[in-house]
């Protein structure tokens, strides 16, 4: 169904403006599109869902990294209670209970819940599913404070 | 540095007035034919210091051009606002913190080369972004230090963690270990099996859906014809409604509304069947 609602038309414009191809350096026959599933007929792609759930309990055993899942919850396409069932179904456990957190003069950007093996969910409150285009701030916010390792 | 990828102009800006630089080119796969666009955009931090975090950005799709994070999204000049035709300096761009690395992945999307039209799937995909980082790593030496972080949105859900996955099982094997320190993920798709359910339940909770829709069709069983019928209805009913931010504006194309009638008759198909539900569908529309 591609991408029904969001506007690209600038984007498109320029990212297939010639001078601009010449400027980043990429093949100035290619016409650059969204997404290619909608546009290219020869582009095609098989999902393994189950893979990715094993996989990301791997690395959570691992307990190396830490993995922060953030959700706008304004998104009808990937909804936050999604990124909660599938954190039902990994082997974590809660070490932080749901709590709100605050950015911009104190209002509330959203929830947060703490989970074991340096796991972090948030939530961003009012954002879609471009968080970071939607909620500058509290985008930046989160991404400052999880690569300083700081609280939020 | 890969001084023929620098880029120098980006209109409407001379990269000469800014603190930091962006390269822009291709990484290329040595045993295929496959090569990958991709932007680099260096921190406006000190660009000598090891300990600032190169991140790896990647859009979802699958099959989506990471360049809307780039211009879009957490890159040092985006469209601002919806209708923007012109790029604007980017206050809260993700290089105030770190090295940028965005990748269009995989081969196929944006401005990247697929020459052998193969099908992808998500291991394959993660092996090509594990070989693609150790090029970019082997153009970019300098970076193989700094800690590095993995973050995208939507299908990235997939691509990060088995790429993530991909690196762990390279640093046990190699001695010049990949930094890899973590990884972050919006709206992220992690089992699209459960995706339509928690998209049905999202829309009925948020008054998308009336409120006697029933989806017990598809909480039974996702695979149903009666789930595909539920999900149709859904879809007609909130056709309106900008999915990726409900409360959003909804952009359509001129060619886009001529099925407005078509539209309208379903609607009125849908409210014949659901009859008792008529005056609230009504009052929410």
């Amino acid at each position: 169904l591609g991408v029904p609602c969001v506007q690209i038309d600038n984007i498109e414009n320029y990212l297939n403006n010639q001078q601009v191809k010449q400027y980043l350096h990429v093949d100035e026959s290619i016409q650059w599109f969204l997404c290619s599933k909608q546009h290219n007929k020869q582009f095609k792609y098989v999902s393994d869902p189950p893979l990715v759930m094993k996989v990301l309990q791997e690395l959570l055993n691992y307990n190396l990294y830490n993995i922060l899942l953030y959700n706008g919850d304004a998104d009808s396409v990937v909804p936050w209670i999604d990124t909660m069932q599938a954190l039902q179904k990994l082997q974590v456990t809660i070490t932080e209970e749901w709590r709100p957190y605050y950015v911009k003069n104190n209002q509330l950007g959203g929830y947060t819940q703490g989970y074991s093996n340096k796991l972090r969910f948030v939530t961003v409150r009012g954002a879609g599913h471009m968080v970071p285009q939607n909620d500058r701030i509290t985008a930046f916010y989160l991404f400052n404070q999880t690569l300083l390792g700081q609280a939020f | 540095l890969q001084i023929e990828d620098l880029v120098t102009y980006l209109p409407p800006f001379n990269m000469s007035d800014f603190n930091f630089s962006i390269y822009s080119g291709y990484l290329s796969i040595t045993d295929s034919n496959q090569s990958f666009h991709y932007v680099f955009v260096q921190s406006q931090l000190n660009n000598l210091d090891n300990n600032v975090p190169l991140v790896l950005w990647l859009n979802g799709g699958p099959g989506c051009s990471s360049m809307i994070g780039f211009l879009q999204e957490i890159g040092p000049f985006v469209f601002l606002n919806d209708d923007d035709e012109t790029l604007s300096y980017n206050e809260y761009s993700w290089n105030r913190a770190a090295h940028l690395l965005f990748l269009e992945s995989p081969s196929g999307v944006g401005f990247s080369h697929n020459p052998l039209n193969i099908t992808f799937n998500d291991s394959q995909t993660a092996d090509h972004n594990l070989k693609v980082l150790q090029e970019f790593y082997s153009n970019y030496p300098e970076y193989q230090k700094n800690p590095l972080w993995l973050a995208g949105e939507s299908y990235a859900g997939a691509y990060i963690p088995l790429l993530a996955q991909r690196i762990k099982k390279f640093n046990d094997l190699e001695v010049a270990v990949i930094n890899l320190q973590g990884m972050m993920i919006g709206n992220g798709v992690t089992n699209l099996t459960h995706l339509p359910i928690s998209q049905l339940i999202y829309q009925k909770q948020h008054q998308l859906l009336p409120p006697t829709f029933d989806i017990s069709a598809c909480e039974k069983n996702v695979t149903s014809e009666d789930c595909e019928d539920v999900n149709y209805d859904a879809w007609i009913i909130t056709k309106r409604i900008n999915p990726y931010d409900i409360y959003g504006y909804c952009y359509y194309e001129e060619n886009e509304l001529e099925d407005e009638e078509e539209w309208i008759l379903h609607m009125k198909q849908f409210m014949m069947i659901h009859n008792d539900n008529i005056v609230k569908v009504t009052n929410h529309d």
